[in-house]
């Protein structure tokens, strides 16, 4: 079965499973003792408490002691969470940034200072309200009750007003979505009493709980056919994150999808007389938000936004369907009899001339006769 | 009673040439 339909054949509202988004994937680091080359697994390795594996910075002995680390995750992922295990007392002061473009461009999304405002410029604890629901905090470095095997959770949706809400809540939606995390050390824990002071940074594990993006419109991700992470799209959506409609559905706009509503794409209604079909939003909101395609290039001899008359010279066939590709069938006007070369749509009556009759203008009406002129065709009977 | 056709051989396109079909 497939998650995202009903046993019925319905659309319903679909995510992948919870994951550690972090585990197996590489991590840069600006600084570390050992070998340069070793890709920093030990961070995202499977953490087990019996067999605990760090990476440890290189000693820093005077200012700067900044040390930065880079996760790549490769896809947008919807994170509710990042947790960084410490092998060495968590330092002082860290901030915690986010991209959302692979790593072109980079926003803050957490600061622990014991001095936020001098070392971050950020006032300590600002207050969240539902207007600045984006704006990252700065607070003090959590205690640990051991500090020889401190933890770090920072809850992306902690103490945001929306979070409850979060469905609805484009903002926070935005705010939890990354591709790429960036934690930067900047200041460790000093202890004035060492007589040569030399710090280091130690973390036996990088974790990121959070889903794969894709908007309510796949229950999985996977590898395409260039290795990159995409969604599985249903509910015809298509795109990494299932983020808009596929061709020739865009009968309504594309949206998220949510619990109540898994707002599928749907299909234009084209009367199978045409292969693409556009948005209008003009149109959309006139049919009370129901329905926007329209169709183009209408073949078949069709016309209109759901190719659903014949064009101008062809008239409808009411012995077929209007799906049937030869439900328009060509007026057939006469070149003489008939004042042009278009009848009425749907009954195929081409205009005659004063004193024609018939469906294609090629006879005289009764009282008339044939004339020479090929102005007047039929004149009246004296 | 049915109505006798328009023969096109009948018409006179002398002044009309150009309005004349091609099959005719």
């Amino acid at each position: 079965t497939d998650p995202c339909y009903s046993e019925s054949g319905s659309a319903r509202y679909c995510i992948p499973e919870f994951v550690n988004a972090a585990f197996g994937q590489e991590v840069t680091v600006s600084s570390t003792c050992g070998r340069r080359n070793c890709e920093h697994t030990y961070l995202t390795d499977l953490n087990s408490a019996q067999n605990l594996t760090c990476w440890q910075s290189e000693m820093l002995r005077s200012m700067p002691f900044n040390v930065t680390l880079t996760l790549s995750l490769g896809k947008k992922f919807e994170i509710t969470y990042i947790s960084l295990h410490f092998c060495s007392e968590k330092p002082d002061s860290m901030a915690i940034y986010k991209s959302m473009d692979y790593g072109r461009s980079w926003t803050p999304f957490q600061f622990y200072s014991s001095q936020c405002r001098r070392v971050y410029d950020r006032p300590n604890r600002a207050e969240i309200t539902k207007l600045n629901e984006q704006e990252p905090l700065c607070m003090e470095m959590p205690n640990s009750a051991d500090s020889s095997n401190a933890i770090l959770v920072f809850s992306t949706l902690d103490g945001r007003p929306s979070r409850t809400n979060f469905v609805s809540s484009p903002v926070l939606q935005d705010w939890i979505t990354v591709t790429d995390i960036r934690v930067t050390f900047n200041r460790p824990k000093m202890n004035k009493d060492m007589r040569e002071p030399a710090y280091f940074y130690a973390m036996s594990d990088f974790q990121v709980g959070g889903r794969c993006k894709c908007n309510g419109h796949a229950h999985r991700c996977m590898r395409d056919k260039d290795g990159m992470m995409v969604c599985d799209c249903k509910h015809n959506t298509e795109g990494s994150e299932c983020d808009r409609c596929k061709p020739f559905h865009y009968d309504r706009p594309w949206q998220r999808a949510t619990p109540k509503d898994a707002n599928e794409c749907l299909p234009c209604n084209c009367n199978l007389h045409a292969r693409r079909c556009r948005f209008n939003m003009e149109l959309y909101k006139l049919s009370g938000r129901k329905s926007g395609g329209v169709c183009m290039n209408c073949r078949h001899n069709t016309a209109g936004r759901h190719c659903h008359y014949c064009k101008e010279g062809y008239y409808r066939d009411m012995s077929r369907p209007i799906t049937h590709r030869k439900a328009c069938t060509a007026c057939d006007c006469h070149p003489v009899g008939a004042a042009g070369k278009t009848c009425n749509q749907t009954s195929g009556q081409c205009q005659c001339k004063d004193g024609v009759t018939g469906l294609t203008c090629n006879r005289c009406a009764k009282g008339y006769q044939q004339s020479r002129s090929p102005v007047a065709p039929c004149i009246k009977i004296p | 009673e049915v109505l006798p056709t328009l023969d096109m051989a009948l018409f006179d396109w002398t002044d009309y040439e150009d309005m004349r079909p091609e099959d005719s």
